[in-house]
């Protein structure tokens, strides 16, 4: 893209590639490609420079409205953190928890993940790390057991902020979505409006997948946010776009590290930036 | 489906016998959207199609066959000969304690790895030792210590300041001293450009001669999947792909890309989160996976 001094198919099919290696979709990429061939066209674009802001800007555009920082409207504020396997719910968690502690919240973190092996261990350990008080239960207590109680114990004792740590499940397996029904019903029971926030956590190097994994979710437990994590890898997380343009879910962080201080609040413009990098 | 979309663009064709220019590239587009939608890196998809388009290209169409099944199955063929040959066991031979070492991206699926390829081994008469390499992440020694008690496999976890090196030469000790003939290491998950934690590994590898490093990659990793692999294996080498959560429905694109870059074949396949949830890999039915 550099070295190029003109405005040509090879510099169309460039962007082309581009947009396709950061994962943001075929379909979506040539839709693009080919809306900015007749604008360049239009607006008589000649430089490489130019285009690649015209491009920018295109993406800008398609990403209006995607940013959110969560606002405390109520007390306790109930946050359920869901996603697939490994994408980094838990760590997610103990980075958020950290963060409102700095801002002089009182945060419960909750171990609403009672299944995988040393799930409840990690939390503990992320929990302490961000200033937070620790609600667990043994393994393998029902989960929404474990958010009824935890509930009603951060209301009572004035808790500004709940995160609800949940175990990984895959969009496919309907009964563990209907546990994250049942949670979302029993919470309701003790804050009838919680949770306040439902956050899905992705892998930023996850590929086409990820829009599977919003739409079933967001069809049986309606998401208000999204976290992208892992964009301190290399995978470029542009499938955030076509995810924003599906389903109009906005996105709250990114997670660009292992450490509790690697939170960002998401920004559109960085992130288009960082994709033509 | 894929050989209805091709048999109404070839529709046209009919009774001329032959696939042209025009018509195959019309089906060398359709193809090529399925194959990225699928995940499949885009130079990889580049690359495969040229050579499809080629055998496509003037081949007769038999009688007895649509030409839309005739050109799937020259993608299909081309694929299963990218990804290669069936499962054909783990090398156990030339080292005693054989030695695996796992390797790959945060959250991927090791630990769990670890733990299903013990409970493999030991259906084959192995006495595992699994290896406690994670030094880092929040209760990762506590997470295998747990899945190696579910399944009668010890854990060898170090002192709390020992390296993983250190970890994984100790290790070995305790293996021949015990007669555990398998030792199995659980390393945390990097990025493939963090150059200290993938020196680390290097750094493993001086201590112990190892039999296999197995990578272990997500199904659902998107383009990157090309950058991921082939960095691991040249920075420190992979001999064995283990593919997780092919419980999903992630087309799963990333196998065709990471056995296209290294060569090196996919053996597993992680099928759920149980320890019993591993299968051996089938590269035939991955390919008819990712074609959708
Ligand atoms: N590099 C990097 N690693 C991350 C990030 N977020 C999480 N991780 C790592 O990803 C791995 C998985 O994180 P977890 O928090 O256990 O993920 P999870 O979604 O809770 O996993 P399950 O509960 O098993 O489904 C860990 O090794 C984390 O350190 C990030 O932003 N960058
Ligand atoms: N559905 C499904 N889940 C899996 C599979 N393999 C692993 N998991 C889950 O994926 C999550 C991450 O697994 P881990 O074994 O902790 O991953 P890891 O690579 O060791 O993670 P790090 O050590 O943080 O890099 C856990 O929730 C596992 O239960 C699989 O084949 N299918
Ligand atoms: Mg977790
Ligand atoms: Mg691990």
């Amino acid at each position: 893209f550099k070295g190029k001094k003109t405005v040509d198919d090879e510099l169309f099919d460039e962007m082309e590639a581009i947009l396709i290696q950061s994962d943001l979709g075929v379909t979506p990429a040539l839709d693009i490609v080919e809306d900015m061939r007749k604008q360049a066209r239009e607006r008589k674009v000649r430089e490489p420079g130019q285009l690649l802001e015209l491009f920018k800007e295109e993406i800008l555009h398609l990403l209006e409205g995607s940013e959110k920082t969560y606002a405390f409207s109520s007390s306790p504020f109930v946050f359920f953190v869901i996603g697939v396997n490994g994408v980094g719910k838990t760590t997610t968690i103990g980075k958020l928890g950290w963060q409102y502690v700095q801002e002089g919240k009182r945060v419960m973190i909750v171990a609403g993940d009672t299944f995988r092996a040393a799930a409840v261990e990690q939390l503990q350990i992320w929990a302490e790390r961000a200033g937070c008080t620790f609600f667990s239960k043994p393994m393998n207590t029902d989960p929404s057991a474990v958010i009824y109680e935890a509930l009603q114990k951060a209301d009572k004792e004035g808790f500004d902020c709940v995160l609800v740590d949940t175990a990984g499940r895959l969009h496919t397996r309907g009964n563990l979505l209907d546990e994250l029904k049942k949670m979302n019903r029993v919470a309701k029971k003790v804050i009838p409006d919680a949770p306040h926030e439902v956050v899905i956590v992705l892998d930023a190097s996850t590929g086409q997948n990820a829009l599977a994994q919003v739409k079933t979710f967001h069809e049986h437990l309606p998401l208000t946010g999204m976290v992208i994590t892992k964009l301190d890898g290399t995978s470029k997380g542009g499938i955030a776009v076509s995810l924003y343009h599906d389903y109009n879910i906005p996105i709250s962080h990114i997670g660009i590290g292992e450490e509790v201080e690697d939170l960002r609040e998401f920004s559109a413009k960085d992130f288009v930036e960082a994709l033509f990098l | 489906r894929l050989t209805e979309r091709f048999d109404d663009i070839f529709q046209k064709i009919k009774g001329q016998g032959i696939i042209n220019e025009k018509n195959v590239d019309e089906a060398i587009r359709e193809i090529r959207i399925a194959l990225l939608e699928a995940d499949v890196n885009y130079k990889i998809v580049k690359e495969l199609l040229a050579k499809v388009k080629e055998k496509a290209l003037g081949r007769k169409v038999v009688k007895s066959v649509s030409p839309g099944q005739a050109f799937v199955k020259i993608i299909h063929d081309e694929m299963v000969n990218i990804m290669g040959e069936g499962f054909s066991g783990l090398e156990l031979e030339k080292n005693k304690p054989a030695t695996i070492m796992l390797v790959g991206l945060q959250g991927s699926g090791k630990t769990t790895h670890a733990g299903k390829l013990a409970v493999y081994l030991k259906k084959k008469y192995h006495r595992p030792l699994l290896v406690a390499g994670d030094i880092y992440r929040p209760a990762a020694i506590e997470q295998l210590k747990t899945l190696g008690k579910s399944i009668d496999v010890p854990v060898y976890a170090g002192d709390t300041d020992m390296s993983p090196p250190e970890i994984c030469r100790e290790a070995l000790k305790y293996a021949e001293q015990n007669s555990l003939d398998t030792v199995i290491i659980d390393t945390a998950g990097r990025l493939q450009i963090d150059e200290p934690l993938m020196e680390e590994l290097n750094e493993i590898k001086k201590e112990v001669t190892l039999n296999e490093i197995l990578f272990v990659a997500d199904a659902m990793t998107g383009q990157e999947a090309v950058n991921i692999a082939s960095t691991f294996h040249n920075k420190v080498g992979m001999d064995v792909v283990c593919l997780t959560k092919l419980d999903g429905d992630a087309r799963g694109g990333a196998a065709l890309s990471i056995k296209y870059v290294t060569g090196k074949p996919i053996k597993f396949a992680g099928t759920g989160e149980k320890l019993s949830d591993l299968e051996e890999f089938h590269p035939e039915r991955m390919v008819s996976r990712i074609l959708g």
